[in-house]
């Protein structure tokens, strides 16, 4: 099954969650395939890889035929493969503009690896632009991160809105499998508030599991760790593995 | 003088520095004009703008040659000005490309009317894309806010680079103003830890006023207000009145 992370609102944790997320998903026993496709490449320096060592990546397949297989790498979580980013791929708009068939490059070029894999992952810059479009038309479902936050919210109406109406422009029947809550923090009312508002206008498509603000899931990535290794009794480890459980759950009813 | 707020990361405060900055510089008697180019609209809404209100927006402005002295709009603030955002600039990208000039077409608008304004505030979208090239390119200088976290230190340094290279490359002499630290959460030695690298990799480039997390900053775009209005004791309005006044020193120094 494929996944796209996907929101309109930029650091909301569609990083954190695919990394995280991905590796939780891989110490139950999945075979995992992350692909970072933001010219960032935040996924691909969470786990480690440096900078300088981002090639082959997305960019290359996408841009230079590279072969998708020789592109894929291992992490040192086992069970957890990646294809990288590159700062490439903040040519891609322009560059595959006058292609045909230029939203669904990644699908055709992902088709080919998806056996091997229980779950792909697709980490993605801010919706609308070439690549989260790409992710969509590649993906079965995509996942929507939010921050409780008034300007995070109007972001999941309008990038939910947005990827259904493009799904069927384009015939494709990707869906919405849920919207996942990140940085929540109760300290305050208006967190409160904000949480109740989304879970009552998105009703069952919110995720059951909520990711509170915890500090080491900011600190991991610096280390090149997921939240595992770094600190694996974390209230963000214990957050992420429930919310893997919950994830195949709600895969197993698509 | 013109300011792009920029960054290649995403979330880490350039609409809500852009707002309330924007009102702490009117309410120092300053005539200012905000300008929003992120198809998200944040920096309109949180002005208390409807989403269904927005045109004639910035996106008129450049693609459908709207004369830019009638889009722009009174806040509830005086002396700070608006010209809002709206999602048709999501198709910037693509309906400019075979445009030629086509990273000068805001400076071009923007001439006409900057002279009725001190400082003019440009809200942008994830660098790099034609919205924040078109900001850069019509700016005198720019602005890149920061939360001390691993991951959006490696977009500080990425964004100046290519800014720098850019601004080269097209001939245009904007500078970098400085890097504003926002989120900035001293409970943790994480944080100290990287706001001391930032300091010491940007040095005087770094705003020596520091906005902390105050969660009233992410409440007030809610009601439509500034922090000023909505809540002008808290930490975070203080915060903006003391990064104003620093911001108009370093304007000087220019
Ligand atoms: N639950 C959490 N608690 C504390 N910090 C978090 C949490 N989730 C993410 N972060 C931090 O918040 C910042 C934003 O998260 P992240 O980079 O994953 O968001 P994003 O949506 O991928 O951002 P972008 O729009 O730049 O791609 C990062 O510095 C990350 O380390
Ligand atoms: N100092 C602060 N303390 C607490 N919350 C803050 C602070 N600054 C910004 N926020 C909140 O953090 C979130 C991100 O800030 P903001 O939307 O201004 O960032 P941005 O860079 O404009 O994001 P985008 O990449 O989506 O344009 C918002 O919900 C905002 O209200
Ligand atoms: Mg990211
Ligand atoms: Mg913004």
């Amino acid at each position: 099954m494929i996944t796209a992370i996907l929101s309109r609102k930029g650091g909301v944790g569609k990083t954190t969650t695919s990394v995280n997320l991905g590796a939780a998903l891989a110490a139950q026993g999945y075979k995992v395939l992350l692909v970072d496709l933001d010219s960032q490449a935040s996924t691909s320096l969470s786990l480690g890889v440096s900078r300088w060592a981002l090639a082959p990546s997305s960019a290359d397949v996408l841009l230079n035929s590279y072969p998708i297989a020789d592109a894929i790498r291992a992490t040192r979580v086992m069970g957890l493969y990646l294809i990288t980013a590159s700062t490439d791929l903040t040519s891609l708009d322009r560059e595959l503009g006058p292609v045909p068939r230029r939203e669904s490059l990644l699908k055709e070029e992902l088709s080919e690896v998806t056996d091997g894999f229980d779950f792909v992952l697709i980490d993605c810059p801010a919706f609308p632009s070439l690549a989260p479009v790409n992710a969509l038309m590649a993906s079965d479902c995509y996942i929507v991160p939010a921050v409780p936050h008034f300007l995070a919210i109007e972001g999941v109406r309008n990038v939910c809105a947005s990827a259904d109406r493009l799904c069927e422009r384009l015939g494709s029947p990707t869906r919405l499998l849920g919207v996942a809550l990140t940085m929540v923090d109760y300290r305050t009312r208006a967190s409160r508030v904000n949480v109740q508002q989304i879970r009552q206008e998105f009703e069952e498509r919110v995720f059951a599991i909520e990711i509170r603000t915890n500090i080491r899931l900011a600190e991991a990535p610096a280390h090149g760790q997921t939240i595992f290794e770094f600190d694996p009794k974390s209230p963000g480890a214990e957050a992420y593995r429930l919310l893997a459980e919950e994830f195949v759950l709600r895969a197993g009813l698509m």
